[in-house]
């Protein structure tokens, strides 16, 4: 139940 | 050159079997402030940041930034190898091909010596601001480990539902359903038992249990976990070191 998100859509490569 | 002398192995131990099975490569950068990594499990939903602050150490000393690229399943087999209560001891070159570790122990003479060997491990380093969270608990960790545990009968994915007043655990599943509603207090006379809520916004938030299994291998770690929450973004699992710490960042489930 539910779609997994990814850590990626939040934190951005520095 | 390294050289970090942990009063006791069981420390460092714990530390790479809390994180090994969320991620395998990753890099141990150590700096005059200690040992940091930041690595992304495969899939990308989980973020594990361990800092291992220089007073953990009885010794420690990195006149230049060294960096370990490590295999943590073949790390945590050789740290395994020593007892732990030893001393344990890790040394690396400026520019090392190997890190090596030493055991000592307390009780005799004996001192065992291991290298491993190091990769070049190419990851991302992902920029982390410091958030403002709709709330924030602390919580007995092992009692976070059994509700997390229990619910992962039930279901993929545990709720949690947090007001002022309680925190709600809740799985859905085909076979039935479960919920654990906590509420804060107070022990005093034991206060690794307190759960505590800060709360500015009401949260309800969605994660895959099967990643909370791996976070809460960091359970042995501390008493305590603090639970930083907010609405549709990413939750912070962190688990405090005496100087440090172990945060796992786990990217939130959405519904269809």
């Amino acid at each position: 139940k539910g779609k997994q998100s990814s850590i990626m859509n939040f934190f951005g490569t520095r | 050159m390294l050289e970090g002398k942990f009063e006791e192995a069981s420390l460092l131990k714990k530390v790479v079997e809390s994180i090994k099975d969320s991620v395998q490569l990753c890099n141990f950068v150590c700096s005059e402030h200690g040992i940091t990594v930041q690595a992304v499990d495969d899939s990308r939903v989980l973020l594990v940041s361990l800092l291992i602050g220089n007073e953990v150490f009885s010794d420690y000393r990195c006149d230049r930034n060294i960096t370990l690229g490590v295999d943590l399943k073949s790390f945590a087999k050789i740290i395994r190898c020593g007892g732990n209560d030893d001393y344990l001891t890790l040394i690396a070159e400026d520019s090392p091909d190997s890190v090596t570790l030493v055991f000592e122990d307390k009780n005799s003479d004996r001192i065992s010596e291991y290298s491993l060997k190091l990769m070049e491990i190419d990851n991302e380093f992902l920029k982390i601001d410091d958030m403002d969270y709709d709330s924030v608990i602390k919580m007995p960790s092992i009692d976070f480990q059994k509700i997390c545990r229990d619910l992962s009968t039930l279901s993929e994915s545990l709720q949690i539902l947090i007001t002022k007043d309680s925190i709600k655990f809740m799985a859905e599943g085909e076979t039935g359903n479960g919920s654990v509603i906590l509420k804060p207090r107070t022990d005093i006379d034991k206060p690794e038992q307190s759960i505590t809520v800060k709360l500015n916004n009401a949260v309800n938030s969605t994660f895959g249990l099967k990643y909370i299994a791996d976070i809460v291998k960091g359970t042995s770690l501390s008493n305590q976990i603090v639970i930083k929450i907010s609405n549709r973004t990413p939750a912070l699992f962190e688990y405090k070191l005496q100087s440090g710490y172990l945060r796992f960042y786990l990217a939130p489930k959405f519904e269809d």
